[in-house]
């Protein structure tokens, strides 16, 4: 575990508290799209089944092969998952009116499908959950499309969303920057799969970096794109 | 080995 690991951790969660709050202080979801945190669901649903094992080994009291960092995995996984389920669960009962469902018009197969062929071909290991981890790894490189989408759509994004926006993106470049160094400094360490989708992913919000930055620089509340 | 070992990360 390395500070840009335990930064990109703490960052993603952050991530989910802003949105969260964002959308608890203002009782409204607009400009989040549902379709990209429906997708981050299913990323960590078919992702953390390895839950499960851990829970086996707990049940079954053995502990030899769980560690610290099992603990801190599990432990950031259900946070994950239940924040991840939370906002879903909000954006579909109370604030369901303030939805932008209307504009977020991204077609959903457009990623799931691709995804899914990829995974089933570009895998370490041709098992159910192995498949599942590499699928949820490719979708969270694009579930952020809609998203983005929805922001070029609108053309702006409240303060809230922004940060949200940053923290959810910047939390996988902090992670490119973890797998340099952890290559630099363990013993055969490499995931090319891993590496490869997760500059994908940060690749697709320079944009967005480049907007928020500047919104910062200049003190303006909202993000503004050029019309 | 377990697969929390196969991915440490999250």
């Amino acid at each position: 575990m390395n500070i840009f690991r335990i930064s990109a951790d703490l960052l993603h969660l952050a991530s989910f508290f802003i949105l969260i709050f964002k959308m608890k202080a203002t009782k409204s979801c607009k400009g989040i799209s549902f379709k990209t945190q429906l997708m981050y669901t299913l990323v960590f649903t078919c992702r953390y089944l390895d839950l499960f094992h851990v829970l086996g080994m707990m049940i079954t009291f053995n502990f030899a092969h769980i560690t610290g960092l099992t603990l801190y995995n599990t432990f950031m996984k259900i946070l994950f998952l239940a924040a991840s389920y939370y906002i879903v669960y909000l954006m579909r009962t109370e604030l369901k009116s303030t939805s932008d469902d209307a504009r977020d018009t991204f077609v959903l197969w457009h990623i799931l499908a691709p995804c899914a062929v990829l995974a089933l071909i570009f895998n370490a290991q041709f098992t159910i959950l192995e498949i599942l981890w590499t699928f949820s790894i490719y979708l969270e490189a694009v579930a952020v499309m809609p998203q983005l989408m929805l922001l070029i759509e609108t053309g702006e994004a409240d303060s809230l969303s922004s940060h949200y926006m940053f923290a959810v993106g910047g939390y996988r470049a902090l992670y490119l920057v973890n797998w340099v160094y952890r290559y630099a400094t363990e013993p055969y360490y490499s995931n090319w799969i891993a590496w490869i989708a997760g500059f994908v992913q940060t690749a697709l919000f320079g944009d967005f970096f480049y907007y928020y930055f500047v919104k910062i620089m200049s003190g303006d509340a909202a993000l503004k794109l050029p019309t | 080995e377990s697969d929390d070992e196969l991915h440490d990360e999250l």
